[in-house]
């Protein structure tokens, strides 16, 4: 495992922290995409399903476990336990336009024709797309709290340093998967116009607040 | 090469 692949482990599991932590110490969920969460816990289901048929590391299954580990007390908390503070009123993206075309996609475009097989595609499609309800309610918004600006930061770092990691990965090794390649750099790009305001802004001791 | 192998990435 290179550098990059493990920072962009740590940047993945600091943002899914990050937001644990912001909406327990909180007791609030406010700003936060309850659909983005759900479909990050489908991600994660769907794709670590190999914990069951496939050995790979000590650290593979602990990151495996503590990710979907948060990833379903999120949604928990926020579904509801801290319902009440709950924005669904903001968070009116349709996620069927996301779920519906990944899974499509998944049938058509993946490594081999297996349910384990397709459902790892699924969740490198939907997880490619599915901050989108997030960036949505901080675009209907117009804002995002700072330490939800630093929770995106870190989830759109953590793909980017997966980026160079298959680079490094393709030079050193000769390995590439092309799947996971397009669909991080679409997740990437999805990230950019977010880390534009983070740096301008956030990063100047400025709330991310977008022009009206 | 780009085909199904052991996942082990996250």
């Amino acid at each position: 495992m290179n550098l990059f692949r493990f920072l962009g482990d740590l940047s993945h599991l600091l943002a899914i922290i990050l937001l644990l932590l912001k909406i327990w110490k909180s007791r609030s969920c406010a700003g936060i995409s309850g659909k983005s969460q759900v479909l990050f816990a489908v991600v994660f289901t769907a794709r670590y399903l190999d914990l069951f048929t496939n050995y790979i590391s000590l650290y593979n299954t602990c990151m495996k476990v503590v990710y979907i580990a948060c990833s379903f007390t999120t949604v928990w908390l926020i579904y509801s336990k801290f319902k009440a503070t709950y924005d669904g009123n903001h968070d009116t993206f349709r996620v069927e336009f996301l779920v519906v075309p990944t899974a499509i996609l998944a049938f058509l475009v993946n490594h081999d024709f297996t349910p384990l097989e397709i459902l790892w595609t699924f969740s490198i499609y939907l997880e490619s797309v599915a901050i989108l309800p997030q960036l949505f309610m901080v675009s209907k918004t117009g804002e995002a709290e700072t330490i939800t600006s630093h929770y995106l930061f870190a989830l759109g770092v953590y793909r980017t340093l997966y980026l160079f990691n298959w680079i490094w990965r393709y030079h050193f090794e000769g390995f590439f998967d092309l799947i996971a390649i397009v669909a991080g750099l679409v997740q990437t790009v999805l990230y950019c116009d977010f880390f534009y305001l983070y740096i301008t802004k956030v990063l100047k001791g400025k709330k991310l607040s977008l022009p009206a | 090469g780009s085909e199904s192998k052991p996942k082990d990435e996250l």
